[in-house]
């Protein structure tokens, strides 16, 4: 994986090759799990990074979940080299993981992604027929969180489509699974791109988590020190007072659950380029999102709930 | 395979309530895809709009008075570059494998 080319774009089997590679060049501490299929068939990977030890708590970190988001995808490889390169060299990362396992899952969406590499590279939801011309579901509309409420459609031609019922997306119901058995998710961050934010729960309801004033300072403190690398600035706050109501959203349920640390991002651009961002400006999208993760894994590693 | 010749991307930056109404009512309009959605005033709205609605679309936000930028002008040519990219990329790394 040294010579894997961090700053393009890779398909869905480079990605795949490239998590096997890390995997066998790191046997001690990446695992590849695979915790369901994609509707189409394909695994859904999760890399797990682990020094030991059985269910310790752990963080979870996926990416991709709109295909179409290429810099997220991108940003997950990036990642997981990150982890294995600074484990054991930078002293805070190695301590989280002395104490907690990672889970990243790279391509959350695989079905999807595909499709935007062979037919339609703006296609943002799962590939699953509908019952109608318009395949595929939003997968960020079909958690089981004020499913079907404001914020998500149930026209199945829509963006927002939220599918026929909570978690019929095997892409959703493999997390929820992998979620409920675990038991130990102290934190759960979920990445999207573009236009810049950092947001916590919730957003189907405009009541506040009973943790809002925490989960607020820590994003103020995330962005803040991802804004150190290049000066990018976020917007930050609830999901429904930052962006919109969304209902069937991921870290909303996930909160529910009891994960206190939710978080969802939008990584770069401010729109200039949108979902088509060039690639020169992958590595710099993920070292200034690695600086906000790592501040927020931290504080999951010293705040122990 | 789906392209986007024409297509280009607007933004919408609703200057008050009423424009940020009239933009939200767009979402029904299953040919437009909301990269970005609607928020609050004063924050970017962008939308991808196929070229046979382009027309209808700038009409109707002139009229409403609602100001606009082109943001992408021809997505075509975006995806094109992008997919160049990966080829050349893909081209050079096959000597080291």
């Amino acid at each position: 994986t040294d010579t894997f080319d961090f700053s393009r774009y890779h398909n869905l089997n480079e990605i795949s090759s490239f998590q096997d590679m890390l995997v066998a060049e790191n046997p001690s501490l990446v695992s590849k799990l695979v915790i369901g299929q994609s509707y189409q068939g394909r695994p859904l990977n999760v890399l797990k990074f682990s020094t030991g030890g059985t269910n310790r708590p752990a963080i979870w970190i996926d990416t991709g979940i709109h295909s179409r988001e290429w810099v997220t995808q991108a940003s997950g490889t990036w990642f997981a080299k990150k982890i294995v390169t600074d484990f054991g060299k930078d002293p805070a990362l190695t301590t989280i993981l002395n104490k907690m396992d990672i889970f990243l899952e790279i391509v959350t969406n695989p079905d999807g992604f595909y499709y935007t590499h062979s037919n339609n590279r703006m296609w943002r939801k799962t590939r699953k027929p509908s019952g109608s011309g318009c395949y595929g579901v939003d997968p960020n509309r079909n958690w089981d969180a004020g499913f079907g409420g404001p914020g998500a459609s149930s026209n199945p031609c829509s963006e927002t489509y939220r599918g026929p019922r909570a978690h019929s997306e095997s892409e959703v119901k493999s997390i929820v699974d992998f979620v409920r058995s675990h038991g130990n998710i102290k934190a759960f961050i979920s990445i999207h791109a573009y236009s810049q934010m950092l947001m916590y729960p919730y957003g189907y309801t405009r009541t506040a988590v009973k943790d809002q004033a925490e989960l607020h300072a820590l994003a103020q403190r995330a962005i803040s020190d991802l804004s150190t690398l290049y000066g990018t600035r976020y917007r930050y706050g609830s999901i429904i007072n930052t962006i919109y109501q969304a209902s069937g959203g991921t870290i909303d349920w996930t909160y529910n659950q009891g994960i206190k640390y939710s978080y969802t991002f939008e990584l770069r651009d401010t729109g200039r380029y949108g979902f088509i961002l060039p690639s020169n400006q992958i590595i710099p999208t993920a070292k200034e999102t690695w600086l906000a993760l790592m501040t927020i894994m931290n504080h999951t590693l010293n705040n122990p709930y | 395979k789906e392209t986007f010749e024409g297509h280009q991307v607007l933004r919408i930056v609703p200057k008050d309530e009423v424009q940020l109404a009239l933009i939200k009512d767009l979402e029904d309009m299953s040919e437009l895809d909301f990269w970005t959605d609607v928020t609050d005033v004063a924050y970017p709205v962008d939308i991808r709009v196929p070229f046979d609605s382009l027309m209808v679309l700038k009409a109707h936000l002139m009229s409403q008075d609602i100001d606009y930028t082109i943001m992408i002008d021809d997505l075509q040519v975006m995806l094109d570059e992008e997919q160049q990219e990966m080829e050349s990329a893909a081209r050079l790394g096959q000597p080291r494998s």
